[in-house]
Protein backbone atom coordinates (compact mmCIF):
# COMPACT_ATOMS: atom_id res chain seq x y z
CA UNK A 1 0.00 0.00 0.00
CA UNK A 2 2.62 2.44 0.97
CA UNK A 3 4.59 1.67 -2.46
CA UNK A 4 1.54 2.38 -4.10
CA UNK A 5 0.89 5.51 -2.49
CA UNK A 6 4.40 6.59 -3.32
CA UNK A 7 3.84 6.06 -6.68
CA UNK A 8 0.85 7.82 -6.92
CA UNK A 9 2.21 10.79 -5.20
CA UNK A 10 5.35 10.97 -7.36
CA UNK A 11 3.04 10.89 -10.58
CA UNK A 12 1.27 13.92 -9.08
CA UNK A 13 3.93 15.47 -8.54
CA UNK A 14 5.33 15.01 -12.10
CA UNK A 15 2.28 16.32 -13.83
CA UNK A 16 2.22 19.21 -10.87
CA UNK A 17 5.65 19.64 -12.11
CA UNK A 18 4.45 19.88 -15.54
CA UNK A 19 1.75 21.94 -14.88
CA UNK A 20 4.16 24.83 -13.22
CA UNK A 21 6.60 24.27 -16.17
CA UNK A 22 4.40 25.01 -18.45
CA UNK A 23 2.88 27.83 -16.38
CA UNK A 24 6.30 29.22 -16.00
CA UNK A 25 6.85 28.98 -19.72
CA UNK A 26 3.53 30.79 -20.15
CA UNK A 27 4.77 33.38 -17.80
CA UNK A 28 8.00 33.90 -19.58
CA UNK A 29 6.53 34.05 -22.93
CA UNK A 30 4.13 36.79 -21.24
CA UNK A 31 6.80 38.98 -19.87
CA UNK A 32 8.76 38.52 -23.20
CA UNK A 33 5.60 39.72 -25.09
CA UNK A 34 5.25 42.60 -22.66
CA UNK A 35 8.29 43.53 -22.62
CA UNK A 36 8.77 43.59 -26.04
CA UNK A 37 6.07 45.74 -26.00
CA UNK A 38 6.90 47.73 -23.70
CA UNK A 39 9.79 48.59 -25.52
CA UNK A 40 8.23 49.24 -28.70
CA UNK A 41 5.78 52.09 -27.06
CA UNK A 42 9.05 53.07 -25.03
CA UNK A 43 10.74 53.42 -28.39
CA UNK A 44 8.02 55.16 -29.78
CA UNK A 45 7.30 57.59 -27.30
CA UNK A 46 10.82 58.41 -27.20
CA UNK A 47 10.94 59.01 -31.21
CA UNK A 48 7.47 61.26 -30.10
CA UNK A 49 8.92 63.25 -27.94
CA UNK A 50 12.26 63.66 -29.89
CA UNK A 51 10.42 65.06 -32.95
CA UNK A 52 7.71 67.42 -30.13
CA UNK A 53 11.04 68.57 -28.54
CA UNK A 54 12.74 69.39 -31.99
CA UNK A 55 9.91 71.35 -33.14
CA UNK A 56 9.41 73.09 -29.85
CA UNK A 57 13.24 74.33 -29.61
CA UNK A 58 12.59 75.29 -33.60
CA UNK A 59 9.70 77.34 -32.40
CA UNK A 60 12.03 78.65 -29.38
CA UNK A 61 14.46 79.70 -31.40
CA UNK A 62 12.31 81.35 -34.16
CA UNK A 63 9.79 83.42 -31.96
CA UNK A 64 12.35 83.84 -28.91
CA UNK A 65 9.86 82.48 -26.60
CA UNK A 66 9.85 79.26 -24.29
CA UNK A 67 6.89 77.94 -22.77
CA UNK A 68 7.47 76.14 -19.46
CA UNK A 69 4.70 74.40 -17.39
CA UNK A 70 5.91 75.25 -13.76
CA UNK A 71 4.92 74.56 -9.81
CA UNK A 72 1.15 75.40 -8.77
CA UNK A 73 0.30 74.57 -12.48
CA UNK A 74 1.22 77.43 -14.29
CA UNK A 75 2.71 78.07 -17.46
CA UNK A 76 5.56 80.69 -17.76
CA UNK A 77 6.27 82.56 -20.97
CA UNK A 78 9.87 83.79 -21.15
CA UNK A 79 10.71 85.80 -23.93
CA UNK A 80 14.00 86.42 -25.70
CA UNK A 81 15.34 88.71 -28.33
CA UNK A 82 13.66 91.75 -26.54
CA UNK A 83 16.62 93.82 -26.05
CA UNK A 84 19.02 94.52 -29.00
CA UNK A 85 21.88 95.06 -26.58
CA UNK A 86 21.64 92.26 -24.61
CA UNK A 87 19.33 89.82 -26.75
CA UNK A 88 19.75 86.78 -24.12
CA UNK A 89 18.41 89.05 -21.47
CA UNK A 90 14.89 86.81 -20.56
CA UNK A 91 11.58 88.93 -20.08
CA UNK A 92 9.00 86.68 -18.28
CA UNK A 93 5.28 86.48 -17.10
CA UNK A 94 3.60 83.78 -15.62
CA UNK A 95 -0.39 82.36 -16.57
CA UNK A 96 -2.24 80.06 -14.68
CA UNK A 97 -6.60 79.45 -14.48
CA UNK A 98 -8.20 80.63 -11.64
CA UNK A 99 -10.97 79.23 -9.75
CA UNK A 100 -13.35 80.80 -12.35
CA UNK A 101 -11.26 78.93 -14.97
CA UNK A 102 -10.18 82.25 -16.65
CA UNK A 103 -6.90 82.73 -17.49
CA UNK A 104 -4.72 84.91 -14.55
CA UNK A 105 -1.79 86.71 -15.59
CA UNK A 106 1.30 86.98 -12.60
CA UNK A 107 4.62 87.29 -11.72
CA UNK A 108 5.90 89.58 -14.77
CA UNK A 109 9.49 90.12 -14.71
CA UNK A 110 10.36 93.22 -15.65
CA UNK A 111 7.29 94.11 -14.69
CA UNK A 112 4.58 95.42 -17.15
CA UNK A 113 1.73 97.77 -16.19
CA UNK A 114 -0.51 96.94 -19.21
CA UNK A 115 -0.39 93.46 -18.23
CA UNK A 116 -3.89 93.23 -16.40
CA UNK A 117 -5.24 95.60 -19.61
CA UNK A 118 -4.26 92.57 -22.08
CA UNK A 119 -5.72 89.69 -19.20
CA UNK A 120 -8.94 91.43 -19.61
CA UNK A 121 -8.69 91.53 -23.45
CA UNK A 122 -7.56 87.75 -23.95
CA UNK A 123 -10.42 86.46 -21.58
CA UNK A 124 -12.85 88.52 -23.95
CA UNK A 125 -11.59 87.54 -26.94
CA UNK A 126 -9.41 84.34 -26.23
CA UNK A 127 -7.04 85.30 -29.22
CA UNK A 128 -4.16 83.99 -27.15
CA UNK A 129 -1.48 84.70 -30.10
CA UNK A 130 -2.36 88.62 -30.05
CA UNK A 131 -2.20 88.37 -26.25
CA UNK A 132 1.27 87.07 -26.54
CA UNK A 133 2.41 89.60 -29.59
CA UNK A 134 1.01 92.29 -27.53
CA UNK A 135 2.58 91.66 -24.15
CA UNK A 136 6.55 91.26 -26.68
CA UNK A 137 5.28 94.12 -28.12
CA UNK A 138 5.05 96.07 -24.67
CA UNK A 139 8.15 94.29 -23.21
CA UNK A 140 9.94 95.92 -26.40
CA UNK A 141 8.76 99.47 -25.53
CA UNK A 142 9.98 99.28 -22.22
CA UNK A 143 13.33 98.44 -23.50
CA UNK A 144 13.18 100.84 -26.15
CA UNK A 145 11.91 104.19 -23.60
CA UNK B 1 36.71 176.39 -45.55
CA UNK B 2 37.34 174.68 -48.91
CA UNK B 3 35.61 171.85 -50.02
CA UNK B 4 37.07 170.08 -53.10
CA UNK B 5 33.69 168.30 -53.45
CA UNK B 6 31.55 171.81 -53.41
CA UNK B 7 34.35 173.06 -56.04
CA UNK B 8 33.47 170.59 -58.57
CA UNK B 9 30.19 170.73 -58.57
CA UNK B 10 27.78 172.91 -61.16
CA UNK B 11 26.68 176.13 -60.69
CA UNK B 12 23.25 174.57 -60.39
CA UNK B 13 24.48 172.46 -57.83
CA UNK B 14 26.22 174.54 -55.33
CA UNK B 15 24.81 175.17 -52.19
CA UNK B 16 22.63 178.27 -51.93
CA UNK B 17 24.05 181.21 -49.41
CA UNK B 18 23.17 181.08 -45.98
CA UNK B 19 19.78 182.93 -44.92
CA UNK B 20 20.43 186.49 -43.95
CA UNK B 21 21.19 187.22 -39.99
CA UNK B 22 18.98 189.18 -37.94
CA UNK B 23 19.20 192.89 -38.38
CA UNK B 24 19.84 193.58 -34.97
CA UNK B 25 22.65 191.49 -34.94
CA UNK B 26 24.41 192.92 -38.57
CA UNK B 27 24.20 196.35 -36.38
CA UNK B 28 26.82 194.89 -33.90
CA UNK B 29 29.45 194.12 -36.57
CA UNK B 30 28.53 197.43 -38.16
CA UNK B 31 29.23 199.25 -35.06
CA UNK B 32 32.29 197.90 -34.72
CA UNK B 33 35.91 199.95 -36.41
CA UNK B 34 37.13 198.46 -39.46
CA UNK B 35 40.11 200.11 -38.41
CA UNK B 36 40.95 197.98 -35.55
CA UNK B 37 42.77 194.89 -35.72
CA UNK B 38 40.87 191.38 -36.60
CA UNK B 39 41.42 190.05 -33.15
CA UNK B 40 40.26 192.99 -31.01
CA UNK B 41 37.24 193.35 -33.72
CA UNK B 42 36.24 189.81 -32.49
CA UNK B 43 36.62 190.76 -29.01
CA UNK B 44 34.53 193.22 -29.32
CA UNK B 45 32.28 191.44 -31.01
CA UNK B 46 32.11 188.81 -28.38
CA UNK B 47 31.74 191.56 -25.69
CA UNK B 48 29.00 193.29 -28.08
CA UNK B 49 27.39 190.15 -28.29
CA UNK B 50 26.86 189.38 -24.68
CA UNK B 51 25.44 192.86 -23.91
CA UNK B 52 22.89 192.14 -26.58
CA UNK B 53 22.03 189.00 -25.17
CA UNK B 54 21.49 190.37 -21.90
CA UNK B 55 19.41 193.63 -23.26
CA UNK B 56 16.76 190.81 -25.06
CA UNK B 57 16.58 188.61 -22.08
CA UNK B 58 15.46 191.86 -19.71
CA UNK B 59 11.91 192.14 -20.92
CA UNK B 60 11.35 188.33 -20.92
CA UNK B 61 12.54 188.26 -16.90
CA UNK B 62 10.56 191.62 -16.10
CA UNK B 63 7.21 189.87 -15.70
CA UNK B 64 8.46 186.70 -13.70
CA UNK B 65 8.18 186.60 -9.86
CA UNK B 66 10.40 188.02 -7.61
CA UNK B 67 12.51 189.41 -10.47
CA UNK B 68 14.72 192.37 -9.33
CA UNK B 69 16.00 194.80 -11.65
CA UNK B 70 18.28 196.36 -10.45
CA UNK B 71 19.85 192.74 -8.82
CA UNK B 72 19.67 191.69 -12.72
CA UNK B 73 21.63 194.91 -14.30
CA UNK B 74 23.90 194.44 -11.45
CA UNK B 75 24.71 190.91 -12.43
CA UNK B 76 25.45 191.83 -15.52
CA UNK B 77 27.30 194.30 -15.61
CA UNK B 78 29.43 192.54 -13.56
CA UNK B 79 29.64 189.64 -15.91
CA UNK B 80 30.21 191.98 -18.74
CA UNK B 81 33.29 193.24 -17.06
CA UNK B 82 34.54 189.80 -16.51
CA UNK B 83 33.94 188.90 -19.95
CA UNK B 84 36.15 191.78 -20.68
CA UNK B 85 38.99 190.95 -19.10
CA UNK B 86 38.92 187.33 -20.23
CA UNK B 87 39.00 188.71 -23.90
CA UNK B 88 41.84 190.57 -23.06
CA UNK B 89 43.74 187.71 -21.52
CA UNK B 90 42.38 185.55 -25.01
CA UNK B 91 44.01 188.84 -26.76
CA UNK B 92 47.35 188.75 -24.81
CA UNK B 93 47.75 184.93 -25.41
CA UNK B 94 46.99 185.11 -29.34
CA UNK B 95 44.65 182.65 -29.32
CA UNK B 96 42.13 185.28 -31.38
CA UNK B 97 44.93 185.79 -33.39
CA UNK B 98 44.93 181.67 -34.54
CA UNK B 99 41.45 182.18 -35.27
CA UNK B 100 42.03 184.40 -38.47
CA UNK B 101 45.81 182.28 -39.46
CA UNK B 102 44.05 179.54 -41.50
CA UNK B 103 42.04 181.68 -43.65
CA UNK B 104 45.29 184.26 -44.32
CA UNK B 105 46.98 180.34 -45.32
CA UNK B 106 45.89 178.84 -48.65
CA UNK B 107 45.58 175.28 -47.79
CA UNK B 108 48.23 173.67 -49.74
CA UNK B 109 47.77 170.09 -48.70
CA UNK B 110 49.50 168.50 -51.00
CA UNK B 111 48.56 164.85 -50.00
CA UNK B 112 45.16 165.31 -50.25
CA UNK B 113 45.70 167.13 -53.47
CA UNK B 114 47.74 164.02 -55.41
CA UNK B 115 44.82 161.15 -53.16
CA UNK B 116 41.91 163.46 -54.90
CA UNK B 117 43.65 163.54 -58.12
CA UNK B 118 44.29 159.50 -57.59
CA UNK B 119 40.82 158.45 -57.00
CA UNK B 120 39.68 160.48 -60.39
CA UNK B 121 41.54 158.45 -61.75
CA UNK B 122 40.20 155.21 -60.65
CA UNK B 123 36.53 156.32 -60.89
CA UNK B 124 37.41 156.96 -64.94
CA UNK B 125 39.38 153.79 -65.27
CA UNK B 126 36.43 151.80 -63.62
CA UNK B 127 33.61 153.27 -65.27
CA UNK B 128 35.71 152.33 -68.70
CA UNK B 129 36.22 148.86 -67.21
CA UNK B 130 32.21 149.03 -66.64
CA UNK B 131 31.54 149.78 -69.88
CA UNK B 132 33.25 147.32 -71.37
CA UNK B 133 32.20 144.49 -69.59
CA UNK B 134 28.26 145.46 -70.49
CA UNK B 135 29.23 145.67 -73.89
CA UNK B 136 30.17 141.99 -73.72
CA UNK B 137 27.48 140.74 -71.99
CA UNK B 138 24.57 142.50 -74.44
CA UNK B 139 26.98 140.85 -77.15
CA UNK B 140 26.25 137.32 -75.24
CA UNK B 141 22.93 138.05 -74.63
CA UNK B 142 22.37 138.90 -78.44
CA UNK B 143 24.12 135.81 -79.42
CA UNK B 144 21.96 133.46 -77.12
CA UNK B 145 18.50 135.11 -79.02
CA UNK B 146 17.41 133.54 -81.86
CA UNK B 147 18.89 135.29 -85.33
CA UNK B 148 14.87 137.08 -86.41
CA UNK B 149 14.33 138.56 -83.17
CA UNK B 150 17.69 139.71 -82.76
CA UNK B 151 18.24 141.87 -85.62
CA UNK B 152 14.48 143.33 -84.80
CA UNK B 153 15.59 143.94 -80.76
CA UNK B 154 14.97 146.96 -79.85
CA UNK B 155 16.32 146.42 -76.17
CA UNK B 156 19.82 145.64 -77.13
CA UNK B 157 21.62 148.85 -77.35
CA UNK B 158 25.35 148.04 -78.37
CA UNK B 159 27.15 151.30 -77.22
CA UNK B 160 30.26 151.12 -78.93
CA UNK B 161 33.12 152.47 -76.58
CA UNK B 162 36.50 152.52 -79.01
CA UNK B 163 39.57 151.32 -76.21
CA UNK B 164 42.43 151.83 -76.58
CA UNK B 165 43.94 148.11 -77.11
CA UNK B 166 46.73 149.14 -74.52
CA UNK B 167 43.75 149.71 -71.38
CA UNK B 168 41.53 146.27 -73.15
CA UNK B 169 44.81 144.32 -72.40
CA UNK B 170 45.23 145.40 -68.91
CA UNK B 171 41.66 144.81 -67.90
CA UNK B 172 40.50 141.74 -66.18
CA UNK B 173 38.73 140.66 -68.87
CA UNK B 174 41.71 139.19 -70.60
CA UNK B 175 42.32 136.61 -68.27
CA UNK B 176 38.92 135.33 -68.41
CA UNK B 177 38.26 135.26 -72.21
CA UNK B 178 41.99 133.54 -72.47
CA UNK B 179 41.71 130.45 -70.55
CA UNK B 180 37.93 129.50 -71.78
CA UNK B 181 37.96 125.93 -72.12
CA UNK B 182 36.36 124.10 -74.39
CA UNK B 183 33.35 123.22 -73.58
CA UNK B 184 32.07 121.24 -76.73
CA UNK B 185 35.17 118.96 -76.73
CA UNK B 186 34.67 118.26 -73.12
CA UNK B 187 30.81 117.05 -73.38
CA UNK B 188 31.82 114.81 -76.41
CA UNK B 189 34.63 113.07 -74.22
CA UNK B 190 32.20 112.33 -71.83
CA UNK B 191 29.54 111.04 -74.46
CA UNK B 192 31.36 107.44 -74.64
CA UNK B 193 31.02 107.95 -71.03
CA UNK B 194 27.80 108.11 -70.65
CA UNK B 195 27.56 105.07 -73.83
CA UNK B 196 29.29 102.77 -71.81
CA UNK B 197 26.83 103.89 -68.44
CA UNK B 198 24.21 102.95 -70.29
CA UNK B 199 25.00 99.89 -71.24
CA UNK B 200 25.94 98.77 -67.23
CA UNK B 201 22.89 100.15 -66.26
CA UNK B 202 20.66 98.15 -68.67
CA UNK B 203 22.41 95.25 -67.76
CA UNK B 204 21.78 95.74 -63.96
CA UNK B 205 18.05 96.62 -64.18
CA UNK B 206 17.73 93.27 -66.50
CA UNK B 207 19.51 91.41 -63.32
CA UNK B 208 17.21 93.03 -61.08
CA UNK B 209 14.02 91.68 -63.10
CA UNK B 210 15.70 88.46 -63.34
CA UNK B 211 16.14 88.37 -59.32
CA UNK B 212 12.81 89.89 -58.11
CA UNK B 213 11.51 87.10 -60.49
CA UNK B 214 13.22 84.45 -59.01
CA UNK B 215 12.56 85.77 -55.30
CA UNK B 216 8.99 85.84 -56.29
CA UNK B 217 8.94 82.32 -57.24
CA UNK B 218 11.05 80.91 -54.68
CA UNK B 219 8.33 82.74 -52.15
CA UNK B 220 5.68 81.06 -53.97
CA UNK B 221 7.03 77.38 -54.01
CA UNK B 222 7.92 78.07 -50.05
CA UNK B 223 4.42 79.13 -49.40
CA UNK B 224 3.06 76.11 -51.13
CA UNK B 225 5.31 73.23 -49.12
CA UNK B 226 4.94 75.29 -45.92
CA UNK B 227 1.08 74.53 -46.49
CA UNK B 228 1.44 70.98 -47.15
CA UNK B 229 3.98 70.49 -44.52
CA UNK B 230 1.01 72.14 -41.92
CA UNK B 231 -1.82 70.04 -43.63
CA UNK B 232 0.55 67.09 -42.79
CA UNK B 233 1.56 68.11 -39.02
CA UNK B 234 -0.99 69.68 -37.67
CA UNK B 235 -4.35 67.72 -38.56
CA UNK B 236 -5.75 67.91 -35.13
CA UNK B 237 -5.57 71.00 -33.84
CA UNK B 238 -7.06 71.50 -30.04
CA UNK B 239 -9.35 73.95 -29.47
CA UNK B 240 -7.46 76.11 -26.76
CA UNK B 241 -4.64 74.21 -26.32
CA UNK B 242 -3.28 76.61 -23.36
CA UNK B 243 -5.89 75.80 -21.06
CA UNK B 244 -5.68 71.93 -21.74
CA UNK B 245 -1.66 72.72 -20.95
CA UNK B 246 -2.79 74.42 -17.63
CA UNK B 247 -5.17 71.58 -17.00
CA UNK B 248 -2.88 68.76 -17.45
CA UNK B 249 -1.05 67.57 -13.90
CA UNK C 1 11.96 46.90 -14.39
CA UNK C 2 9.61 45.76 -16.18
CA UNK C 3 7.25 47.60 -14.11
CA UNK C 4 8.91 50.67 -13.96
CA UNK C 5 9.36 50.35 -17.61
CA UNK C 6 5.58 50.25 -17.69
CA UNK C 7 4.86 53.10 -15.47
CA UNK C 8 7.28 55.52 -17.38
CA UNK C 9 5.30 54.45 -20.65
CA UNK C 10 1.62 55.23 -19.05
CA UNK C 11 3.02 58.59 -17.72
CA UNK C 12 4.63 59.51 -21.33
CA UNK C 13 1.42 58.17 -23.25
CA UNK C 14 -1.00 60.05 -20.56
CA UNK C 15 0.73 63.15 -19.35
CA UNK C 16 4.38 63.72 -21.00
CA UNK C 17 3.68 63.20 -24.46
CA UNK C 18 0.11 65.08 -24.42
CA UNK C 19 1.76 67.71 -22.45
CA UNK C 20 4.85 68.27 -25.82
CA UNK C 21 1.96 68.38 -27.84
CA UNK C 22 0.00 71.28 -26.57
CA UNK C 23 2.73 73.17 -26.35
CA UNK C 24 3.68 72.54 -30.07
CA UNK C 25 0.05 73.35 -31.00
CA UNK C 26 0.55 76.59 -28.60
CA UNK C 27 3.68 77.67 -30.53
CA UNK C 28 1.76 76.65 -33.96
CA UNK C 29 -1.38 79.34 -32.82
CA UNK C 30 1.17 81.76 -31.35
Amino acid sequence: DNLLKLIAEVKDKKQELEVLTANIQDLKEEYSRKKETISTANKANEERLKRLQKSADLYKDRLGLEIRKIYGDKLQFIFTNIDPKHPENPFMFSLHLNEAGDYEVSDSAPHLECLAEFQENVRKTNNFSAFLANVRKAFTAMVYN
Amino acid sequence: RQSWRRASMKEINRRRSLPPFHQGMTELSRSISVDLAESKRLGALLLSSFQFSVQKLEPFLKDAQDFSLESFKAKASFLSQELEHFIGSLEKDGILQKCFEDSKEKALDLNLEASVAEMKEYITKFSLERQTWDQLLLWYQKEALPEETSRGSVETKITEVKMEPTSYLRSSQNEVLYTKPDYQKILQNQNKVFDCMELVIDELQGSMKQLHTFMDESTQCLQKVSVQLEKRSMQQLDTSPARKLLRLH
Amino acid sequence: ELDRQEREVDEDTTVTIPAAVYVAQLYRRI
